[in-house]
């Protein structure tokens, strides 16, 4: 564990938090893809199959426990609670995201580091991470102006990978037997697909305005 | 061995 990979977890629970946060304290899910939601349970369900097989760390486990947990109640709110599914932009949130899921699976077909079960799906969870947010993003043009918890939530998703890369560029100078090329270029991307929002997040925290994406 | 291919981080 380093500093980075810390740091990445801690922004990682932290926009988890955020969302949470504004879910429970405004009622409302207004301006939230569900589909980007529900491509992130299937990321933690699909990447932590060896959580009750294999054992890293206390710490490893409990985070594991706390991604899938969160997500899928986050999932669950947005589609059951009688008062927060009421707010769902549903005619906004139409992201094809079958297609994100069909083309990360064939993917992980064709590129993966071993040609075993837990290895395809662990391949099949980094490439949807990595393109799991457009949903997000393109709800976010749609929406026009954004609400700062929901601003916030999507800028520490983003800073959490960004933080991930600098682990690897770190893990690659200090570990010998590191090659985690598969984690890494979708790591590039994903944190490539945030340069946008970003800028405009930069822009809105430079000017104190609110947080505005181009249609 | 074993150790390298497990996927340490979350």
């Amino acid at each position: 564990m380093n500093i980075f990979r810390f740091a990445g977890d801690m922004t990682h629970l932290i926009s988890i938090l955020v969302l949470l946060l504004k879910i429970y304290a405004t009622k409302s899910c207004s301006g939230i893809s569900l589909k980007t939601q529900e491509l992130y349970a299937l990321v933690f369900l699909t990447r932590y199959l060896d959580l009750f097989t294999g054992f890293i760390s206390i710490y490893n486990t409990v985070m594991k426990l706390i991604f899938i947990a969160s997500s899928l109640a986050i999932v669950w709110c947005m589609r059951v609670h009688p008062i927060v599914r009421r707010s769902y932009d549903k005619d906004l949130d139409t992201f094809r995201h079958y297609f994100l899921v069909a083309a990360s699976f064939i993917l992980a077909l064709l590129l993966y580091e071993k040609f075993a079960f837990k290895e395809i799906f662990w391949a099949f969870s980094i490439y949807l991470e990595a393109i799991a947010i457009l949903p997000q993003l393109v709800l976010l043009q749609r929406s026009g102006n954004v609400d700062n918890l929901t601003g916030h939530y999507v800028f520490f998703l983003g800073a959490y990978r960004a933080l991930y890369i600098l682990n690897w560029i770190y893990r690659y100078f200090t570990d010998i037997h590191f090659s985690r090329w598969i984690a890494c270029v979708s790591g590039l991307v994903q944190t490539a697909l945030y340069a946008d929002f970003f800028y405009y997040y930069y822009i809105s925290w430079r000017n104190n305005a609110k947080l505005k994406l181009p249609a | 061995s074993e150790e390298e291919d497990k996927h340490d981080e979350l």
